[in-house]
């Protein structure tokens, strides 16, 4: 038996959520906070088989990889008259830290 | 040294948490959510020795197994001079998911 | 790698978060409550490598280590004419409880 440690944004945190448990994975969420930050994110607690922890992982990667979005930044206040083409900005969001520990003893009471 | 965590519902945590505490156990709370039901549960982090991880699982399975409960389900809405003879119903309430990790080094400083 | 858990109280949370960010360790905040006094506290998840683990502790010591506050009592209700030379009183503030857990895997996605 692991113990997975699973630190995601919180933007990912329900379809991370939904993906384990619809899998039959056992799931506890913890809100929790960046220490650099200090913004909001979602630990979660997985206890999981050796058996499956490639499964999880692969799950996790699918869910919450760093990757590169495309948004819009806000335009400028602009002059009457002035036009701009406001193009898009790239941003990392996402990412995931995994803390794999190993459990001596689980017990379902 | 050991770091039990243990998940719990709701309704059994604070019991558990007196129980703990009245017989000298080192307990620190963490207000969780489970995965599937999205409900509120209670995890708790206790650094104990290994001499009294026994004492510990008992005081665990005595507070929070899982138990049958019989409550009197909602009466149906009734039409005037219709009687019904309310069964109460079984349901599971209590468990505990309980995870035993080894502690390299414990500290107080 | 290994994960340290440590539990301070809520007065020294943001110092010590501030204190390790600066030396650039990983820190998560937890919001946690005493077993005992039912006060919230702070607990940190902090994955550190084997080689920097002495520099986190030195951190937690300076920051976090119980010490001894003078506070002034509150006076009491007095009579008119009274006086009285309120002595300050000492009290315990401060101290953590650190868990050092191995970590089997690591990662970042
Ligand atoms: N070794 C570790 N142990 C425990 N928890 C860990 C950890 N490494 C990361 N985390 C957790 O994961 C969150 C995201 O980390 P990430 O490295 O992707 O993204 C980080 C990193 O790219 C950057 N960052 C963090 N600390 C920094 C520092 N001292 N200087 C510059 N940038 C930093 O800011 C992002 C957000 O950091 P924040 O602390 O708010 O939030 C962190 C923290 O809650
Ligand atoms: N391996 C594990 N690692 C980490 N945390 C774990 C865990 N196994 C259980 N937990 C935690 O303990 C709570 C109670 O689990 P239990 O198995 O008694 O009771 C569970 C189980 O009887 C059922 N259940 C859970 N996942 C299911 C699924 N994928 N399909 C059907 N039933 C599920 O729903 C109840 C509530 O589940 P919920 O997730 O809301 O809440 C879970 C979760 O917070
Ligand atoms: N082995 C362990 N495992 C997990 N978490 C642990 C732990 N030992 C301590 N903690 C956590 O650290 C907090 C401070 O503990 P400390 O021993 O400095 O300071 C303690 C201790 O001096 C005293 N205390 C705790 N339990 C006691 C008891 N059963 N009888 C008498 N005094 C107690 O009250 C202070 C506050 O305790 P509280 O429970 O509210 O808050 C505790 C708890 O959240």
């Amino acid at each position: 038996m692991r113990l997975v440690i699973v630190i995601v944004q919180d933007v990912d945190a329900s379809s991370l959520s939904d993906s384990l448990t619809s899998e039959k994975f056992g799931v506890t969420r913890i809100n929790t906070a960046g220490g650099f930050l200090r913004e909001g994110n979602a630990s979660f607690l997985i206890g999981v088989e050796e058996k499956r922890l490639g499964e999880l992982m692969g799950i996790i990667r699918r869910c919450c990889v760093t990757r590169t979005q495309y948004v819009n930044p806000l335009p400028p206040i602009m002059e009457p008259g002035e036009f701009l083409m406001p193009y898009p900005v790239e941003v990392q969001v996402g990412g995931a830290i995994v803390f794999v520990l190993n459990v001596d003893r689980h017990e379902k009471l």
